[in-house]
């Protein structure tokens, strides 16, 4: 079951001018960011079940939460996926998404099943064989597209890889 | 590339092809530029002396000298420009780099930051500023007596008139940051810091966060730049910070995924 009641428990523990201001002790720091991250978890499992619910299915639904450092496990590994964007605002939003993948093409469409002009930027710090070990251990390339959302609604992106895949396993990730 | 430059239909934005930095923003559009530098700047925090013993802490900036280091005063540059983006990557150092994004049909300069971990010297510590020096804009009053005060979403800076219309920089943060204008026409955030001495103000340990691999945090972070008039400038900020702030969810899933066809409010409902 989803709750949302943890995150909100957690973001009203963390009005406290130290977890605001940075003013607290390293391992207070540390318990409020366990909170935080305690209801994200919750509150994903309860976007997972809207989803469900919506889409009248019981697939599995991957949250990429170090796409800011290119490490999605699902997007690296898969040569077909979905992409669903949530969008909270109460008007249509475009948004860039990129995703670290392992091939050089894709075929992306949109909602209506229309293609999305996307591309691969190889990633020169991410080779696909790198010579020393990066700082993040992404894959290769990152796909790139201009998805959109309506307004307090959803869309999904339908990714199928037309390369070849090359190569390449996602290393070892480090903990944490 | 000769002619270190990134484009679209909105924006050019110039670089120095001696030094790799932020040289000018040209808005197309509208037919003005501003001559903008920006880089990568630290201070050097203070721990107390016999004048003073009030070492930096989270409370008080106190750096040791009001004028910024610069991290260095080039950075290696990579550029690549495809039909849905171009970019210049530039590394000032081991630890400190950043991305210059322009996307067709967005009106602002995206700049995604990464600095950390910051490398700890016995008795020094740094705080990280990104600074951006804009033409002659008037130094922000900034409303707390030290000069750096947080800057919670936007910070603006007026520019010399153009046409008689004020011209207005803005800058988006996707996070609380302290910053403030020291020098008139130059505008400073910060985005990282590190002290390695406490300052006494009862927590009894110095601001110096480890990490989970002990070598200090990397943080990564994103600041949007707008160039317009100043009568133009909230039309397109305002609506871009609320998307900053609650920016879009990404969920994936393995193969077609469930049929969501475009799912609206109205629909959700």
């Amino acid at each position: 079951t989803g709750d949302s009641s943890v995150l909100r428990k957690a973001v009203a523990v963390a009005q406290h001018h130290d977890a605001v201001s940075g003013t607290e002790r390293q391992h207070v720091a540390n318990d409020y960011a366990r909170q935080l991250a305690k209801g994200w978890d919750c509150c994903q499992v309860l976007v997972a079940n809207a989803l469900s619910l919506l889409g009248g299915t019981k697939c599995p639904f991957v949250f990429c939460n170090a796409l800011n450092i290119s490490m999605c496990p699902l997007s690296e590994t898969a040569d077909h996926f979905t992409v669903i964007l949530y969008n909270p605002l109460a008007r249509r939003v475009a948004w860039p998404v990129r995703l670290p993948v392992r091939g050089s093409s894709y075929a992306v469409t949109d909602p209506e099943g229309q293609p999305v002009a996307s591309q691969v930027s190889l990633d020169p710090t991410n080779p696909p064989n790198p010579p020393h070990p990066p700082l993040a251990l992404g894959a290769p390339g990152e796909l790139l597209f201009q998805a959109w959302a309506p307004p307090l609604g959803f869309s999904a992106f339908g990714v199928k890889q037309l390369s070849p895949a090359d190569p390449w396993e996602p290393p070892e990730r480090p903990s944490g | 590339d000769p002619e270190l430059q990134i484009e679209n239909e909105h924006l050019r934005v110039l670089f120095d092809p001696r030094t790799g930095l932020l040289r000018e923003i040209q808005n197309l559009a509208k037919g003005f530029s501003l001559p903008v530098s920006q880089g990568f700047y630290w201070y050097n925090a203070s721990a107390g002396n016999t004048q003073n013993p009030q070492a930096s802490g989270a409370y008080i900036f106190r750096p040791n000298s009001s004028t910024p280091i610069p991290v260095a005063k080039c950075a290696t540059t990579r550029l690549l420009k495809t039909p849905l983006v171009q970019e210049l990557h530039q590394n000032f150092s081991a630890w400190c780099s950043q991305v210059l994004r322009l996307r067709p049909g967005q009106p602002y300069l995206e700049l995604e930051w990464t600095v950390g971990p910051i490398p700890g010297t016995a008795g020094h510590t740094w705080a990280h500023l990104g600074t951006l020096g804009a033409g002659q804009g008037t130094a922000g009053h900034s409303w707390a007596h030290l000069g750096i005060a947080p800057r919670s979403s936007s910070s603006h800076l007026f520019c010399p008139p153009w046409q008689d219309e004020k011209l207005q920089l803005t800058v988006l943060t996707d996070r609380s940051q302290g910053g403030g204008s020291i020098l008139d026409g130059s505008l400073e955030l910060m985005v990282h810091r590190r002290l390695l001495k406490d300052d006494n103000r009862g927590v009894t340990e110095p601001l110096n966060e480890p990490g989970s691999d002990g070598r200090g945090l990397v943080v990564r972070g994103r600041h949007l730049v707008l160039l317009d008039t100043a009568a133009a400038s909230a039309d397109q900020h305002r609506p871009l910070a609320q998307e900053m702030t609650m920016s879009p969810s990404v969920v994936l899933a393995p193969g077609a995924g469930p049929h969501l066809r475009q799912v609206s409010g109205e629909g959700l409902w």
